[in-house]
């Protein structure tokens, strides 16, 4: 969900 | 990978050479500002060893190449800071604050932290071309080391491209970010371009 978006980037 | 390895690129240029005339060190400063508001999730979120290992390498390094150029001999002696002196605290931190303070999608720190190091890393490269306009003349490791610092990003929008279609992922600020950060550089991709075409120095006009 959007609302748990994983910032998983660098 | 691309940004780790302009970050290799550089300190290899730095140690090999012994001099950094032509390196901005106030961009790697505005990069470390960036590291340090973005990767404040390493004391709360685990992502993965890959993720957690490249956000200390990103963060350590940096600060090491700041080191060596104000305070390391000899690197340091050869430090122009009359040259390099981009007041990014006024022109970038100021509205990137700010930017970050709007756009955040919500109103907690880690959030706007985020927010804000995506616009200050879609900028931090000015210092770094405004010195090298002032140059005209680049070295080759420095080319390389400037060109690689802007690919990393455009490759950055391939990805956000695939992921889109193959996960719907949709991240406005990073993309629009990244979009502003590729297109500062496509002036300098120009002349890179060339430069290596007909196997010429590279020279700004």
């Amino acid at each position: 969900g959007k609302e748990e978006a994983v910032k998983d980037e660098l | 990978m691309l940004h780790l390895m302009s970050i290799l690129l550089l300190l290899w240029k730095l140690k090999k050479s012994k001099s950094c005339v032509g390196i901005s060190c106030r961009m790697q400063e505005c990069y470390a500002i960036v590291f340090c508001l973005r990767y404040l999730d390493l004391f709360y979120q685990f992502i993965s060893v890959y993720n957690t290992a490249m956000k200390v390498v990103f963060i350590s390094s940096t600060f090491y190449l700041i080191f060596l150029m104000r305070f390391q001999p000899p690197v340091s002696a050869t430090y122009d800071r009359t040259a390099d002196s981009f007041p990014y605290e006024q022109y970038l931190l100021g509205p990137a604050a700010v930017l970050g303070f709007i756009s955040a999608e919500e109103w907690s720190i880690p959030e706007i932290f985020w927010t804000a190091s995506i616009w200050l890393e879609s900028v931090s490269i000015l210092p770094q071309l405004i010195l090298l306009q002032q140059l005209r003349e680049v070295e080759n490791l420095t080319a390389e080391f400037v060109a690689t610092m802007g690919a990393y990003r455009f490759f950055y929008i391939l990805n956000w491209i695939y992921r889109y279609f193959a996960e719907g992922y949709v991240n406005w600020i990073g993309w629009l970010g990244g979009i502003v950060q590729t297109g500062l550089y496509v002036d300098f991709f120009y002349y890179y371009a060339m430069s290596k075409w007909y196997g010429q120095k590279l020279v700004l006009p």
